[in-house]
């Protein structure tokens, strides 16, 4: 990107160091589906258990919504937001406009954190990349099935920050933010923010 | 396509985490604009885990604004990197249309002058082009045209750098200024940071919107991403 190049927006919006919130961990891998070699799956996962987990989400408004968007709604509405306690998410390819199979493969994307987290219903799934094409699960599952048995997940700077790489697609830097807060009874807590976008961008999500 | 997601470690119950993520996502993510296409894939999450020993937040909490405030703020932080990232882009834009009847036509407005090719395509090539902004705002999407009254409408390029003269008007109560600071209009366009200010005149309500500039790299970017 020439123009983006004019500004080096890495320098100027990538932060060096962060807080993050107790109680999360992440993993990510370069499964291949990018072309490019970079990082393409990313998952992250409450191993908190001294409570059970809050979920909520706003979903595209757009009529043709992709299988993980459908899937990700469905857990919600299952669960009622409880208990949902991983998020994958994967760069390349959208599975959208993917019909009946593109929802099978969402669902065996979720099915196979659900199994690795030994719970129903807890995982929510997002796709980016290219529309109309089908998920490489050759690729996907078997790095999913990795990260959970080689217990890759971390909770370190770097390993949040692979995380906003691996959900990239065109974007030109990593989007993190993370900031503490405190309570009015002085109990502190921390937000963490992952985005990713830089083109097709004019949001309506409810 | 826009991603994202948000954790925290407080304990929030799923409904108010959703009223939080719904009104956030209103004030932030929905306010942003690219290229005007919106994804089949949008999604934005948020996971409460619960680990910091404090009372579970619910809506009638008293720490419940509090937390849905620093959320917002949050998301706007987020949305606005994703303009900032937009496909090509030189510029950040922000569109603040106040003093409308309702807040819901304050939003068309800036949308519809967010989503303007030509007058992202002339802050692209530092044009201080008022009609094209004029012309966004009187196609917008409204309902009605209560917030709307040519003769109270101002429109300004705001500098974002504390340099004066802060605002420079280019529309004032419906009147063009012909005789603009053209050196001052072209010290303004060429910040990287930009302000449109539109005020109706009309009401008190008020929406921010951000966006970017279109240039040729959008095109080539997107000429060929499948392959």
């Amino acid at each position: 990107q020439k123009a983006s190049k004019h500004v080096d927006k890495y320098a100027l919006y990538v932060p060096k160091s962060g807080v993050f919130p107790k109680g999360f961990k992440v993993a990510t891998q370069a499964t291949g589906v990018k072309k490019n070699g970079n990082l393409d799956l990313g998952i992250i996962r409450n191993v908190n258990t001294s409570r059970p987990s809050s979920a909520a989400a706003v979903f595209t408004t757009n009529k043709f919504k992709a299988a993980p968007v459908l899937v990700s709604k469905e857990v919600l509405e299952v669960t009622g937001g409880e208990n949902v306690d991983a998020i994958v998410v994967n760069s390349g390819c959208a599975n959208a406009v993917t019909g009946e199979v593109g929802l099978k493969d969402a669902r065996e994307i979720a099915g196979v954190a659900n199994q690795k987290l030994g719970k129903q219903n807890a995982t929510l799934v997002m796709s980016t990349g290219v529309i109309g094409q089908r998920l490489s699960m050759d690729k996907i599952v078997p790095a999913l099935s990795q990260q959970f048995e080689t217990n890759a997940f971390k909770d370190d700077f770097e390993s949040w920050l692979n995380l906003a790489r691996a959900i990239s697609t065109t974007d030109t830097f990593p989007k993190l933010i993370s900031s503490s807060f405190k309570l009015t009874n002085g109990t502190e807590y921390t937000l963490t923010g992952i985005a990713k976008g830089a083109g097709m961008i004019c949001p309506n999500m409810a | 396509t826009l991603l994202g997601f948000i954790v925290t470690d407080l304990p929030i119950t799923p409904s108010a985490l959703q009223k939080m993520l719904r009104s956030a996502t209103d004030r932030s993510f929905n306010c942003i604009s690219v290229d005007g296409d919106m994804s089949t894939n949008d999604t934005i999450s948020m996971l409460a885990n619960g680990a910091v020993d404090t009372a579970v937040i619910d809506e009638s909490s008293q720490d419940f604004v509090q937390v849905q405030t620093q959320v917002t703020e949050f998301a706007q932080q987020l949305a606005q990197l994703v303009v900032r990232d937009g496909e090509g882009s030189t510029k950040f834009v922000t569109v603040n249309v106040k003093n409308a009847l309702n807040f819901k036509d304050a939003k068309i407005i800036a949308e519809s002058i967010s989503n303007s090719m030509l007058v992202k395509t002339a802050l692209y090539g530092q044009d201080a082009n008022w009609g094209r902004i004029l012309c966004a705002i009187g196609y917008a999407k409204l309902d009605n045209l209560q917030s709307l009254d040519d003769k109270k409408i101002n429109v300004s390029f705001v500098a974002t750098d504390n340099s004066e003269p802060k605002e420079l008007k280019l529309i004032v109560d419906g009147v063009p200024q012909l005789d603009i600071d053209e050196t001052r209009a072209s010290e303004l366009l060429a910040q990287q940071d930009l302000e449109v200010l539109v005020d109706l005149g009309t009401g008190s309500e008020e929406c921010q919107f951000w966006t970017c500039d279109l240039t040729h790299e959008y095109v080539t970017i997107n000429g060929d991403y499948r392959s």
